[in-house]
Parts: structure tokens; sequence; C-alpha cells
């Protein structure tokens, strides 16, 4: 009789590209954006969320591998077994996914000699959430080898796979996440070879001359400005990498879609790990992956709910401090724990805003706090705001000149208005000429 | 149609155990399948492929073993008989 069916119990589950195909023609984004589409093409029509991770600890596990690879399925060079990915269940192999190595893997290619690596990572990841093979001829999970299923972007699974998979999971309540029009692009395919189309500019991007940011921070020695969903950044030596902001969860990777702005964000000096705080709740990032488990409480840090405004690590004593409204509490990331007589009463540096929007360390050794579209500097050591601040933010970082507001029907670009063919003599105070790289 | 080949017994008897249409065979004996139980795996084999259940080792049954595919078995594995 046919075998129990297992499940997963919980309904966030993490994944991760192990190892990529060797000598495939295949890039390891292209990879990763198919296993993305393969999965979500389940998420979308069950309550199951996936979400990349980089820790070895991803709940599904995929590897490109070959012949015999230590489980009980070895593969047999090309053709034959192409594939194979383990139930549900509480095994530790359970969800991880293989494919043969030894396979030509292709993607939107009219060669009928390779294996469609989207048509069977879709299979797979049906074995990897509990489904088995069917007879059934149009199903995705029968044994066979069908050929490609068409462009992993319109892919929608044949009823009966749908009827099986709901009788496991339930149908998913809210639309995916990862279906709502406009969510977060997800990674970006290679476009198709015969019709390339040119991505319209979104219309929601800030200026970053005429707002002020949610979170700033110092992250491996750079600067980092958040806005909504997009994010500025600035070298070592603080020259802007683009005029165009990128895109949070791209980059991020394992924040919720839905996830439309950030509180506060700072790097942990104990060990580099960088926090992001919304809500009542934070993230913590190795490098920019998600950490297992996450996101948790803000409580572990002994904060009350409600959140933060700003959070930086003050380096003259390297005390992380936190701000909400008009309070500032001090934690101690060795001890783990708030320093005692917190929450106090704000500003502690004399001249600083009491609210704050932003605060960040900076390699001079000075903390700098962010509020409106000013900045105020306080230098290593002092308890009061060095003299001539606040400054204008847009300008001393983000290389706007003076009170440029975004042009009407421009991208914003400085020097929008040049006109074809003149030079622009776009320039920022300090004199240096601005250029953004747009690809 | 013509008998298969000893060489294409031997794989689909193996193919068969790989896929769970037949019980492994025992490590110790190796022993041969009886040709009725054979025959029902066959036949379980072309219904679940969508071929006709002719429960012989014919040609399309071994185009169809012959396809790229998926690892698993289809049918969870009968447990490897023991000798008595």
């Amino acid at each position: 009789q046919a075998p129990a069916p297992t499940k997963w119990n919980k309904r966030n589950l993490s994944w991760r590209v192990r190892t990529f195909p060797r000598d495939s023609p295949l890039g390891r984004d292209t990879v990763r954006a198919l296993m993305h589409y393969a999965l979500k093409v389940w998420s979308d029509i069950t309550p199951l969320n996936f979400h990349e991770v980089a820790g070895s600890q991803a709940d599904i596990q995929i590897d490109f591998s070959t012949a015999d690879h230590n489980d009980r399925y070895p593969f047999d060079g090309p053709g034959g077994a192409v594939a194979h990915a383990f139930l549900p269940g509480d095994h530790h192999t359970a969800g991880d996914t293989h494919f043969d190595n030894d396979e030509s893997w292709t993607f939107r290619s009219p060669d009928a000699h390779g294996i469609d690596l989207f048509a069977v990572a879709v299979h797979e990841f049906g074995h990897a959430i509990g489904l088995g093979h069917v007879a059934a001829p149009r199903s995705v999970m029968q044994p066979y080898y069908q050929g490609p299923v068409g462009d992993p972007l319109h892919y929608g699974l044949p009823y009966e796979d749908r009827v099986r998979v709901w009788q496991l999971y339930g149908v998913r309540e809210s639309v995916s996440p990862t279906a709502q029009p406009d969510a977060e692009e997800p990674p970006l395919l290679p476009e198709p070879p015969n019709n390339r189309s040119s991505t319209p500019p979104r219309k929601d991007v800030p200026h970053r001359c005429s707002t002020h940011f949610d979170a700033v921070a110092q992250i491996r020695g750079e600067a980092f400005f958040f806005k909504g969903r997009y994010f500025w950044r600035l070298t070592r030596d603080r020259q802007l990498v683009s005029l165009q902001p990128a895109q949070v969860h791209r980059f991020w990777r394992g924040l919720p879609l839905q996830l439309d702005r950030v509180d506060a964000v700072y790097e942990r000096t104990s060990d580099h790990r960088i926090v992001f705080f919304k809500g009542d709740r934070y993230w913590l990032f190795k490098d920019n992956n998600v950490e297992e488990g996450f996101p948790r409480p803000v409580s572990d840090f002994g904060l009350p709910p409600g959140g933060v405004d700003a959070a930086f690590s003050w380096a003259h004593n390297d005390k992380t401090y936190f701000f909400k409204d008009q309070l500032y509490w001090r934690y101690d990331e060795h001890t783990r724990r708030m320093d005692p007589g917190h929450p106090a009463q704000s500003p502690l540096w004399r001249g600083v805003p009491s609210v704050l929007d932003a605060a960040m360390r900076w390699s001079d050794g000075a903390a700098y706090f962010f509020r409106g579209q000013e900045y105020w500097k306080v230098l290593d050591g002092e308890l009061a705001v060095a003299p001539g601040y606040p400054q204008s933010t847009a300008r001393d970082w983000l290389v706007c000149r003076d009170l440029q507001a975004a042009p009407e029907g421009t991208d914003g670009q400085a020097g929008a208005h040049a006109r074809p063919g003149q030079r622009d003599q776009s320039r920022s105070e300090d004199g240096y000429q601005v250029c953004s790289c747009s690809s | 149609a013509p008998a298969p080949s000893a060489e294409d017994l031997s794989l689909g008897v193996d193919w068969l155990s790989r896929f769970g249409y037949l019980p492994p065979a025992d490590p110790t004996t190796g022993q041969l399948q009886a040709p009725e139980e054979l025959s029902k795996a066959i036949a379980a084999m072309q219904r679940f492929g969508g071929l006709e259940a002719t429960g012989v080792l014919d040609e399309a049954t071994l185009a169809l073993m012959k396809t790229p595919r998926c690892s698993l078995p289809d049918l969870p594995m009968a447990p490897a008989r023991r000798r008595r």
C-alpha cells in the first residue's frame, strides 16, 4: 500500500544550492533563479514559503552530483536517472535534492538533447514537499522526463498536481507574496534571445536628493542609506556607487518580500553580523544572506515591543545604542545585556535631536545622526555635536547639489537637463564629475 | 514480439527492481524472478507508464525503460524477500 504521506510541519522552508553544475553553460545565477521559480510553482498555491539562505542548515540542500554520491540513488551518467529528492520526514536528508551533474542541463533551449533544468526541478521539489510518483500522463509527478514545460515565469501546475498538494497542505489563503504583481522583482532570468524586453524604470523609486532615510549603517566599512525597498551604497572612501538605488530584497536575501521598509540596521562589532530591525522583529545576516531561525523578537535585546527608530555601535565604547522616540538604550554586545539605568531620556549627545531617523558610526571614528534631510556629527569621544552642524545629508553624502529636488519628468539623474551632445557639467560641491553606471 | 535478449531481460529485471516493481533481488542468492512475477511486474510498469499492459518486455517497454527519469521508485519498495 502507498506509504503514509510525509509532509513538512513547518511552512517556512529554507533552501540553498550547495554545489552547482560543473562545465555547464548555465551560470550560477541562472541555476539559482530556476530553483527559485521551481519552488515558487509550489509556494504560489500552498501555504509554504521558501527562502534562500547561505548556511549549511538549509531545509532543502540542492546538489549537482555524479555517480555514487553516498545515498541510495547513485547516478548513471547521461540519461537514465537524472535527479531525485528526499521526501519530508525527520531524517537529515529530508527535502534534499540531487541533480545528475553528467546531464547536459538546459534552460530555454531548443536543443532537444539537453534536459530542461526547470522542468526537472519542479518535479523534484514536488518530492521534497511530499509528493510521490503518479501514472497520470499530464502530471508533473510522473517519473519520466517529458521535455521542457515552458517558461518558468508563466508555468502553472496541472490540475491533478494542485489537488494532490492541496490534500497535503491546504490551499494558500493569501496570494503568495512571490506571486503578487507588485512584489519585489524575483531573481533575474536571462531574457529569451529573440525578444529582449527592456524593463521599464520603476515608478516607486525614491529620489536620493529629496528624501529622509529609514536607516543608515556602516557595513564592512561602506555606508548604506535605506529608504523603503531601496538602498544607496557608498564605498569606504565615501564614493556613491550609483545614483540609482539598489533593491533591498535582491541584495539582502531572506527578508520577507512583503517588507516595505526597515527601521534600523547596524553591524555587530563582536561578530560582524548585520542586524536588520522592523517592528517587533529583527533578522541576523551573515554577509548578505539571512541566518537560519530568523526573524526573532526584539525582546532578545531587552527592547520593548514597538521596535526601534535607529541603532548604531559607538566607536568610543563599543556599546550599541538603540533609539526609540525620545528614549535610548545602551546594550553591551559582549554580555548581550542592556546596561542598567536604561532606557534613558534622549539625547545623550548635546545638540543631537531627541528623535532620530537613523544613526551610524563612520570610519573617521565620529558618530553621525540623521533626522529629516539633515545630519549631525559628533567627533569620537565627544558628548556634543561638532560646530557647524546640522548639514545637508543629500549634499554631503549622496552627491546632490543644494536644494536639488527631483526634477519633474526626469529620472532625477544629476544633470538630467543636459541637451544631447552638450557635455554635462553637473558637479557636486567638491567639483568632481558625477557619472552613473546604468547597467 | 521477438523474445527479449538475455541482456535486455537482465536490464529489465534490474530496472524493475530499482523502481519498485520487483523486490530487490536477494543479494546472497541473486535469485532469478519467477516468470509470472516478472510478467506481473512488467504489466504494472506498463500501466504506470501509460503503455498497453502486455506483461511482455516488448520494444515500447524497453524504450520507456531507457527514457531519462527521476531516480525515485514509482511504487514503495517491496521489502526484499528472505529465504525461509
